[in-house]
């Protein structure tokens, strides 16, 4: 199938499995066609499947295979951004950034992962423009939107009952939201907004689970608060 | 064609195993 007739299809307001059918295809093309491929699919590619995520996210008390479509897209999503084009798009994207964010939530943790992955990777980007704040923007925007301290969500994803992957991947972001930061005193002054709404009692409990996944965050987590603190 | 792909990949893997967080 070309990039064309995905798009149609995605378009034509195909629901429920027929949706999700087409998303995993969508996803297998994606990731083995070369960029030429993903540049036809392109910004109305991309803004289609932003779309779609959209009208999931807000739809009202959904059924499960709903989460199932939303979690294919953002797969589709780190697809799409496996090259210099795809990153530059979402980065150009209206609210891609902010539909991510909306994405790593705690309540379907799979789902999670993923999307906190992603924007950790987009949070170490190099470029002209700090994307890590903007990053950080949407994450407050987010916050806003739902009344809860920006942080919340992160914070509910390194809870105890949460897998050992979930936690990893939350206290990846929290790496990739404090330390891309340039600012000594920001980098602080976050990593005590952290610490404040609660990381300073669930770091003893990460520690004894003593993975090496999770380690490599907590001692990268360690390393900078100490540096900083020395450096302060 | 000239455009890096992996580009995601990459990141993840240098995010996962703490390198992308050494100071340069």
């Amino acid at each position: 199938r070309s990039a064309l007739i995905y798009i149609q299809e995605l378009k034509s307001g195909v629901r429920d499995t027929q949706l999700l059918n087409c998303l995993e295809s969508l996803r297998v093309s994606l990731n083995n066609n070369p960029v030429s491929w993903v540049q036809n699919f392109g910004t109305e590619g991309l803004a289609t499947l932003l779309n779609i995520l959209k009208g999931l996210q807000d739809e009202l008390d959904p059924p499960s295979v709903n989460y199932k479509i939303q979690h294919e897209i953002i797969r589709c999503l780190k697809a799409f951004m496996n090259n210099t084009y795809g990153i530059k798009m979402m980065l150009d994207s209206e609210d891609g950034i902010l539909l991510l964010v909306k994405a790593a939530d705690p309540s379907v943790p799979a789902m999670m992962i993923d999307a906190a992955k992603l924007l950790s990777a987009i949070c170490i980007l190099q470029g002209p423009e700090n994307i890590h704040e903007k990053v950080l923007e949407a994450v407050t925007e987010r916050a806003e939107q739902k009344d809860c301290e920006r942080f919340r969500p992160l914070l509910d994803g390194l809870k105890v009952e949460q897998s050992i992957p979930l936690k990893v991947a939350c206290m990846q972001f929290v790496n990739a939201l404090i330390i891309p930061a340039d600012e000594l005193d920001f980098r602080i002054h976050l990593r005590s907004e952290f610490m404040r709404l609660g990381l300073s009692r669930i770091l003893p409990e990460l520690r004894k689970i003593g993975t090496e996944e999770l380690n490599v965050q907590l001692s990268v987590f360690d390393e900078h608060a100490e540096e900083d603190s020395d450096d302060l | 064609e000239g455009e890096a792909t992996g580009v995601m990949d990459s990141l993840m893997e240098a995010l996962q195993s703490g390198a992308a967080f050494r100071r340069k």
